[in-house]
This record gives structure tokens, C-alpha cells and sequence, in this order.
């Protein structure tokens, strides 16, 4: 569909890949957010899940917010963005994940209040980047505990070349990525559905 | 206008007052978001400044992304988002200020790549809360170091007792506050536009 090509296309000619793993997108995505691309985004996401009863999305900040706000307002339903830090208003009680960090070898919390989701849910999860899962785990694994239905995974660019993807699949969840990386090369981005 | 109803609607129906200076809103706007109230917020906005020339919309990570993200859309302007913590491919050269927090009397960096801001930008600056201004004062000081011009400031829910509001206006920046709280009395919002 067009918005995969637009996105590939910008990927192609904005992004940077930096060491042997890591694809800089900031100036449509991470830092700087491009409006319109988002909301075709949103529109592809909500396309692909419409018929599965979503209740709600959900992402974690900060880099999530603007994919995962587009996505809700097409389909209609609230979005929750899961805290990694504390924050001003951050009381009562909430559903804790722990996502681990390959690089900094370190545990992140990330949080989602119980008033926000509970089992009547039905959730989809939309984020930026799929690299190792863990951030998706720790939204799948607040779901779970909440006694909510995890629909569907969304994602904006997967690296196939990390674990994520199998990761999601192995749990039967419908994953839709909609920039697929299957490798870099000499500091380009090769997609999976390319030579 | 119907969204500044609406707004005030939900602040009176949802809000929690928190303390005797503290709003909370985390079912519509800080960490459950209305993806629908957030369309109109942008839309607002961008009417309000629809002459200003504005070709960035600037924001803070994390609650100010969604309606600075609308707002940008409606616009057709990308949007930029300073960040307060490290990020991944946080790397080149940063345009930083420092925001100072009164409550726990610490201050605060924030930062926005030199690439995505410069001397021909005319920029509008968006946030969900202005309380003592810090933050905003941060964005208009990076800003103003990229040598770019600030034409505007948007505020979804101001407080009006705190010292916000004034230090905008002083510095003749046009300000748009959507909701305006005069004070909190007895657990309840009492706005500007009231008794
Ligand atoms: N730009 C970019 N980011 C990548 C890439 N691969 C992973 N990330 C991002 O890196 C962050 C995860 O880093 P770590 O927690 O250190 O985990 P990791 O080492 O196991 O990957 C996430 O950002 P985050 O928590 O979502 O941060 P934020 O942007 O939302 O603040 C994730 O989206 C990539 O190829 N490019
Ligand atoms: N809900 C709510 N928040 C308020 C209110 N007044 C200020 N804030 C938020 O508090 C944060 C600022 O807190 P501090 O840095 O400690 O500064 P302060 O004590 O001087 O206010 C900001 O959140 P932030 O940095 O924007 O955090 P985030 O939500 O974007 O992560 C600001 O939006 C209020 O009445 N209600």
C-alpha cells in the first residue's frame, strides 16, 4: 500500500543507520514527527485492524504517542501511553512490566494506571520501532494482567534481523509492520520485500 | 468556542484536584488520551494562529506530543519534540536549555537537534499544562538561540494563579489558553470564564 512506499522511500533517503544495528529516523519520527505521515500511519494501522473490535491502543512514550494517537483517533477509542518515568501525577495504582535493555544491560518499569484497562479490553499495541520486543512484552504482559485481549500488534519499522518479530508471532498475536528491515549493508537500509 | 466547552466539560466531570495546586487529568489528556478531543484541541489551535506563517510546531515529550501533534497536522507543518531524557539515537549537535522544577528545586535540561530548527522558522509553541512557565520559557530560549521566531504559544489548560500566563504575555508573545483555571476552591475548578 502507498503509505509503506512513502515510508520506505523517507527511510531510504532520510534515515542513517548508525554502528551495525541502530536506523536514525529523527527527522520523521523520533524528534522531529512528520504530521501527515503519522496520520497515514494511523490510517493503515486502523485499516488493517478494523474489524477486531478494538477498545483501546496502546503504547509506550515518548516515540509511540504520535503512530499509536493516529491509530486511535481512526479507530474511534481512547489510547493509553505506558510512563517509563515518574511523573508529576503518577499516584494510585497501577499495572508494572519490567523491560529489559539489551544495550544497557539494565530493568526499565514501565506503567499503566488500572483505571485505564481492564478485561473487557480489547487491545491493540502500536509502537515505533520492533527491534528486540521487550517493550512490546512488557505492554503484552500488562495487558495479561489487566485480563485484557491483546488483538494485534503495530508496528512502524521492524529490524527482522532481531527478535522481536518471532518473539510476537510465538504468542499468536497478528503482527503488522509496516517497514520491514531485513538487514543493513554498507550503511543502507535493505527491506525485506527488496532484492 | 465548543472544544473549550468540551474541555471544561471533562475537566469538571474527570479532573481530580490534587492538593491545593495540582489538576489531574490522566483520563483524557496525560496518560489516557481522547484522540477525538485532541483533533479538536489541533484544530483550535491552528485556527487561532492559521495567519501567523508558522512552519514548526514545538513541544515537550510526553503529554505535550498529542496536541502539539494535531495542532501540526491541521497546520501541515512537521512537529518538533525537545526531550528530556537520553535518548537512543540522541547524538549531534543539540540546541539545550534548562527548565527549572519549583517543586523539586532541580533543574533540568532539555534539548532539540540544531537540524530541525533555524533562523527562518517561525514557530508556535504547544504544551498541555502552563503552570509557573519553565517549560515554555525553555522552548522560547531554544528558539530564540536557533535565531528563530517565536509567533505563538498554545496551552491546553493554563493556571491562571501560577506564573505561567504573565511571563508569556511579558515577553509579547501571543498566548491561547483553551481552558483557564482562576483557582481550585473546596476540590473543585473554578475557570476564569466563571462566578
Ligand atoms: N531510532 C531507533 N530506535 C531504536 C532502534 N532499535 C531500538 N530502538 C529504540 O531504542 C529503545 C530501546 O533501547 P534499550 O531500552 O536500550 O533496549 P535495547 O538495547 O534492548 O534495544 C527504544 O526507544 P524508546 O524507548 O521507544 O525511546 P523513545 O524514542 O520513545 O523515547 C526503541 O524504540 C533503531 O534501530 N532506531
Ligand atoms: N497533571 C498536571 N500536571 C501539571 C500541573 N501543573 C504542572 N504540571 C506538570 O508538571 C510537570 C512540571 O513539574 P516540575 O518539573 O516538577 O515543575 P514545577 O514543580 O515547577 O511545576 C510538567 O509535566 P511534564 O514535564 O509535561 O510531564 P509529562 O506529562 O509530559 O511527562 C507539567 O506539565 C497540573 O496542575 N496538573
Amino acid at each position: 500500500r502507498l503509505v509503506i512506499k512513502i515510508l520506505e522511500e523517507k527511510i531510504k533517503s532520510e534515515g542513517v543507520v548508525l554502528g551495525s544495528d541502530i536506523l536514525k529516523v529523527d527527522s520523521f519520527l523520533n524528534h522531529q514527527v512528520d504530521p501527515f505521515l503519522m496520520s497515514q500511519i494511523g490510517q493503515a494501522f486502523a485499516d488493517k485492524f478494523s474489524q477486531a473490535g478494538i477498545t483501546k491502543v496502546l503504547t509506550i512514550e515518548a516515540s509511540g504517542i504520535a503512530p499509536a494517537l493516529m491509530t486511535s483517533l481512526q479507530l474511534q477509542v481512547p489510547m493509553v501511553f505506558a510512563r517509563k518515568h515518574k511523573s508529576r501525577t503518577l499516584s494510585g495504582n497501577f499495572y508494572t512490566a519490567s523491560v529489559y535493555s539489551f544495550t544497557k544491560q539494565t530493568e526499565n518499569k514501565i506503567a499503566i494506571s488500572k483505571k485505564f484497562i481492564n478485561a473487557d479490553d480489547r487491545v491493540l499495541i502500536i509502537d515505533d520501532f520492533l527491534a528486540n520486543g521487550q517493550a512490546v512484552q512488557g505492554l503484552l504482559d500488562i495487558t495479561s494482567q489487566a485480563g485484557a485481549t491483546a488483538v494485534g500488534v503495530g508496528i512502524v519499522i521492524e529490524k527482522r534481523f532481531q527478535a522481536g518479530h518471532d518473539l510476537i508471532l510465538s504468542k499468536n498475536i497478528p503482527l503488522v509492520s509496516l517497514a520491514s528491515i531485513d538487514h543493513f549493508q554498507d550503511g543502507q537500509v535493505v527491506f525485506n520485500n527488496e532484492g
